[in-house]
């Protein structure tokens, strides 16, 4: 998955996700086109209600459900705005969420917001932490009896971009863990 | 002679007022840099997750593209400096807000299933994750529908412009990028790349490509110039669709010319939430901006600050919060289903960002983490690893 956000001169905004779900998809190729295919029927296996195990049938035209969020923060009063949106599959949810709130309300400017590790809540109820994360708020919650998953994800595939306007200033930051570079004017 | 003085005076005076006003507009924008800090733009910016793609996307928008120009050139040049991240062969979802009207829209083209599918898929779910390689598991492709869709609603420059830069840059010697190179050469994925169709590409003989090897890709740089110049439709209804269903039903695949043919970019309203002095626009189902919203309304009323977060144990208790959120959110994930597929649960996704909802969590969070799993409705979940 990949993530673009931009923000025009007239203030008007684009927060943009686009999936190859796993990395290379499907892993299949079309050699006269050059497209690689996606395999996004995997998400159809992970949609069922917690009170049953059971998996209903793929329905022709349906869309399996996504975790991706691309999402535009309207502040008018201020004048502001956060565009922002995350790679990585599950994680995106966590990363952009924790980024929402690092920038907005913990006081962090937009690459510290982004650059700062996460931690993830699988469907079983327990945490992983990106590394680097803060260890004493690891041990923190251990004391408070978050169990700690016990198989470590081989890596963290989350991304997040984002453009934030406030008033007159345009801060825009794309992120480290993939290389990214933002570009504005 | 008293003519000629008089003109030199007003040349003069004209150019103390142009001199002043010089001075003037360079105070102001020092100004406004200086109270924006050094990182900071003062007209637009683009964030890609690479620089050569923000580029890409400044680049548009300084030819005075729209934004929604931009992105797209941006993600067609992410599509080559990150295909194992997004492509062609992919969906995207677009939230678009326009600052003259003030509306925001999302526009969904995320892939869906194919008119017949391996009618023993899901049997094969436990075996396939979390790679899931393998031609059963393709969908219908959304993305080039998904930029035109875009393009047609909110497009400025010519659609073949924003195709050229990427085409430049296979064409002009393109070679792997690093990010590119480190997922090539990963020990888990290298077995299945070798043994799929993507060694044709990816691999010299036995060895994948390296960093900054030649990688002109010429059957993509190809397609994207036929797309440019004849559209998306070029795939959806044209040759290009033949050519791609013909090459993957050799590798098992389903896909017809008829489902390129049939597929649709939906355009949806946002979900809107307040949150604080802000408005959260995000995507409806079957994107996941249900849950953010959620997680970011429940956690909004504990009042987070900078200074929460100035003590250690502030910290704790903030990302203790974030922990016991982020489980009631995973036990709401069956919210996401797509509603155009499941009447049933149309609409079920907008209980999440009730106010009620939040409180009623807000109150079932203590200070213990070790509940049972049935607190947070969690149990009888698996992995939830929705891409």
């Amino acid at each position: 998955t990949a993530h673009v956000s931009v923000l025009g001169e007239d203030g008007s905004a684009v927060a943009a996700t686009s999936t190859i779900n796993t990395p290379f998809g499907a892993m299949v190729y079309s050699p006269r086109t050059g497209i690689l295919l996606n395999n996004e029927l995997l998400d159809l296996c992970r949609r069922h209600k917690p009170t049953s195990t059971l998996t209903p049938p793929p329905v022709p035209g349906e869309r399996p459900p996504s975790s991706m969020v691309p999402s535009i923060l309207v502040n008018k009063g201020r004048g502001s705005k956060l565009v922002i949106g995350g790679a990585g599959g599950e994680l995106i949810i966590s990363a952009v969420a924790q980024t929402i709130m690092n920038k907005l309300w913990l006081g962090f400017d937009l690459t510290e917001a982004i650059a700062a590790p996460i931690l993830h809540v699988n469907g079983k109820g327990h945490v992983e932490y990106e590394p680097k994360f803060n260890q004493e708020v690891q041990k923190g919650l251990q004391d408070r009896g978050q169990s700690q998953s016990r198989s470590q994800r081989p890596i963290f595939l989350n991304a997040v971009q984002a453009v934030f306007q406030d008033g007159p200033c345009i801060y825009a930051a794309s992120d480290l863990r993939k290389a990214g570079k933002a570009s504005g004017y | 002679m008293a003519w000629g003085s008089r003109a030199t005076i007003c040349l003069v005076l004209l150019g103390v007022v142009l001199g002043l006003v010089i001075i003037v507009l360079a105070a102001v924008l020092s100004h406004r840099q200086a109270s924006c800090g050094p990182s900071a733009f003062t007209r637009a910016a683009v964030a890609a997750d690479s620089e050569i793609c923000s580029d890409i996307g400044r680049a548009i928008l300084q030819q005075r593209g729209s934004p929604v120009d931009a992105t797209i050139a941006a993600l067609i040049c992410t599509g080559v400096v990150n295909p194992q991240s997004m492509g062609l062969g992919g969906g995207v979802v677009f939230t678009i807000y326009n600052a003259s009207t003030g509306k925001v829209e999302v526009i969904n083209a995320r892939e869906t299933v194919p008119a017949s599918y391996d009618q023993r898929l899901l049997d094969q779910c436990k075996n396939a994750l979390p790679l899931g390689t393998g031609a059963q598991w393709i969908g219908v492709p959304g993305e080039l529908r998904g930029y035109a869709e875009a393009h047609r609603r909110h497009g400025r420059l010519p659609w073949a412009q924003l195709f050229q830069p990427t085409i430049a840059l296979l064409r002009e010697g393109f070679r792997v990028p690093f990010i590119l190179s480190q997922f090539l050469n990963n020990s888990i994925l290298r077995p299945f790349l070798y043994s799929s169709t993507l060694r044709q590409l990816f691999f010299n003989g036995t060895e994948t490509l390296r960093a900054q090897d030649p990688f002109p890709w010429p059957a993509l740089a190809n397609t994207l110039e036929t797309v440019a110049k004849e559209g998306a439709e070029a795939l959806y209804t044209g040759m290009l669709g033949h050519m791609l269903v013909k090459d993957i039903a050799q590798q098992g695949s389903q896909l017809t010319v008829q489902d390129l043919a049939t597929f649709q970019a939906e355009v949806v309203e946002p979900l809107e939430m307040p949150l604080g002095n802000y408005t959260l626009y995000s995507p409806p189902p079957p994107a996941g901006g249900a849950i953010l919203s959620f997680i970011l309304n429940v956690l909004k009323g504990f009042n987070f600050s900078a200074e929460t977060v100035a003590r250690p144990e502030g910290k704790v208790n903030v990302y203790h919060h974030l922990v016991e959120t982020l489980k009631f959110a995973v036990g709401q994930r069956w919210r996401l289903w797509d509603p155009s597929s499941h009447p049933g649960i149309q609409n079920i996704s907008l209980d999440l960002l009730r106010e009620d909802l939040a409180q009623r969590i807000r109150q079932q969070i203590d200070s213990r983490g070790d509940h049972q799993l049935s607190h947070y409705n969690l149990s009888g979940i698996r992995g939830n690893g929705m891409g």
